[in-house]
């Protein structure tokens, strides 16, 4: 019966489902969006700079042809009132990821370790949870940099990221120097770290994950506390605290059982 | 095959005259029949109604879509019934006990993105394909 048809079609859209069904329909969709469970997040930092920056990108590639992977748009995403400090050079193998993946940093504290050589700031990342069989395309870290007033705007510092190395008995943890680069004083905005290799080898060896170091350095060579060179930390607003961003390509094809 | 005098009648009139007498034909049939061919229908999935927007960001929901009708002859152009549709229907037509209709289904499927938050508070931007049905036919 045709009535009969449109009035089961006309409460099928509109009734509200009991809370069984509910709990059936989230179960059935989590299992579509192959999660095995709903997803309990600690913090509800939505305004942090993670999510933002991913709330971002998602803007962006929102309008774009769904059947294509992610194309990046490799801009600075959150504009300041200076000009880009990092960009990387080559992009092409951004476009065409399937997934990408922010991390907190999961150094509880700003320690801003004053050893007897050098001042440094360290940082964690926990990627033992990326989405299975994908694999990582590109990674970067990204920490952001203050103006700072107190100094002369045509001062330079030297920023340098190690990747920390394991332990061995005979000597203590190494570190390996990842990138480098000199900031003006008077600089401000997002600096990207390209951290590709360094994910990859931690994907494939979580032991080996001992996190990031980051030293500054005056123009004399002299460690420098990085909060007087205005890189943000812990302490600082949250829409600016640092993070690692990963680009994922899917390795396998994913096939749904039949239940 | 139509009889000989009715092929003459239609002679005089342009494919697409033909064409729409018959989607006239065969909706005035549906109506006698009460039956609904296969198309899209709406159906718009909610995170926000399911409780979930403590962990997913972005979108509130989805427009998803489903195909829902009947797949009998005449099976029009747009049904995009496949040529095996139409070879399903026929053998149907000869054993309806065994063999069933064509079925109506997704012939196209798109992406959506959804953004996250995982159990570490680590946000996740993943490319789901085949969530939106784009358009329906008989299969």
């Amino acid at each position: 019966n045709f009535s009969m048809d449109s009035e089961v079609h006309s409460s099928f859209i509109h009734r509200r489902l009991r809370s069984q069904e509910r709990r059936e329909m989230q179960r059935e969709i989590l299992s579509i969006l192959g999660l095995p469970h709903r997803p309990r997040p600690h913090l509800h930092g939505k305004h942090n700079s993670a999510p933002m920056f991913m709330l971002d990108l998602y803007n962006a590639i929102s309008n774009e042809d769904e059947d294509e992977g992610f194309s990046y748009p490799y801009k600075p995403i959150f504009t300041t009132q200076g000009p880009p400090l990092a960009t990387l050079q080559d992009n092409n193998f951004l476009s065409g990821a399937d997934t990408v993946m922010s991390f907190v940093n999961l150094v509880e504290h700003d320690k801003e370790f004053q050893s007897v050589q050098r001042h440094h700031r360290e940082f964690r990342f926990d990627l033992s949870r990326i989405p299975e069989g994908e694999a990582v395309t590109a990674a970067e870290f990204r920490i952001y940099k203050d103006f700072i007033h107190e100094r002369f705007e045509n001062e330079t510092f030297q920023i340098s990221i190690y990747q920390v190395l394991p332990e061995h008995s005979d000597r203590d943890s190494q570190l390996f120097l990842l990138d480098s680069r000199v900031i003006w004083a008077a600089e401000e905005g997002w600096l990207v770290f390209d951290i590709t290799a360094t994910s990859n080898h931690w994907v494939l060896n979580p032991m080996h994950n001992l996190g990031l170091q980051l030293v500054l350095e005056n123009v004399d060579g002299q460690s420098i506390n990085p909060k007087i060179g205005g890189l943000i930390g812990r302490h600082g607003p949250q829409n600016k605290q640092p993070f690692m961003v990963a680009f994922f390509k899917a390795t396998e094809l994913h096939i749904r059982s039949i239940r | 095959s139509a009889p000989g005098k009715q092929r003459n009648q239609n002679r005089s009139k342009s494919p697409k005259t033909q064409e729409a007498l018959r989607v006239s034909s065969f909706a005035e049939n549906s109506s006698a029949d009460q039956r609904q061919a296969c198309k899209k229908h709406e159906l718009y999935v909610s995170f926000r109604d399911l409780g979930w927007q403590d962990w997913i960001i972005a979108p509130e929901g989805y427009a998803a879509y489903y195909c829902e009708g009947e797949c009998a002859f005449p099976l029009n152009s747009y049904m995009n019934a496949t040529n095996h549709a139409i070879v399903q229907t026929l053998v149907h037509f000869i054993n309806p006990e065994t063999v069933p209709k064509p079925c109506c289904a997704p012939t196209q499927l798109h992406a959506i993105s959804v953004l996250y938050f995982d159990d570490s508070s680590n946000v996740i931007l993943k490319k789901y394909r085949n969530m939106v049905v784009r358009a329906c036919g008989c299969h």
